[in-house]
C-alpha cells in the first residue's frame, strides 16, 4: 500500500495514532515494535522523514506525521 | 503540552519542512 514495505507501514501507523505533543519517541516504537530491530527502525524512519510523511519534533530521537492533526 | 515556545517554533518549522518534501514526492510520482 502507498509504496511503503510493512515494517514502513508500521512505523508510520504507530507515529500517526500517537497523541504525545513532541511525537513519538525511537525507543517506544522499539518497545511497540519488539520484534523489529532498532537499525530497522532507524531505516524506516529515516525513510518516512526523507520522503515528508514524518519530521522530527524536540530532537532527532521523536517524530510526527504529517497526516495527523 | 508542556513543550516551551522554542519547541513548539522548531515543530511547526519542521512540519513545514516535511510537508514540502511530501508535497515534491508526490508531484515527482505523477
Amino acid at each position: 500500500v502507498n509504496g511503503l514495505t510493512a515494517h514502513q507501514s508500521q512505523v508510520l501507523t504507530l507515529i500517526k495514532n500517537c497523541p504525545v505533543a513532541e511525537g513519538m519517541s525511537l525507543q517506544e516504537l522499539k518497545f511497540q515494535l519488539h520484534n523489529i530491530s532498532m537499525a530497522t527502525i532507524k531505516q524506516a524512519v529515516e525513510f518516512l522523514s526523507s520522503e515528508g510523511h514524518i519530521y522530527s519534533t524536540v530532537d532527532d530521537d521523536h517524530y510526527k506525521s504529517t497526516d495527523a492533526e | 503540552s508542556g513543550l516551551t515556545e522554542e519547541q513548539k517554533r522548531r515543530i511547526e518549522e519542521n512540519r513545514q519542512k516535511a510537508l514540502a518534501r511530501r508535497a515534491e514526492r508526490l508531484a515527482a510520482q505523477k
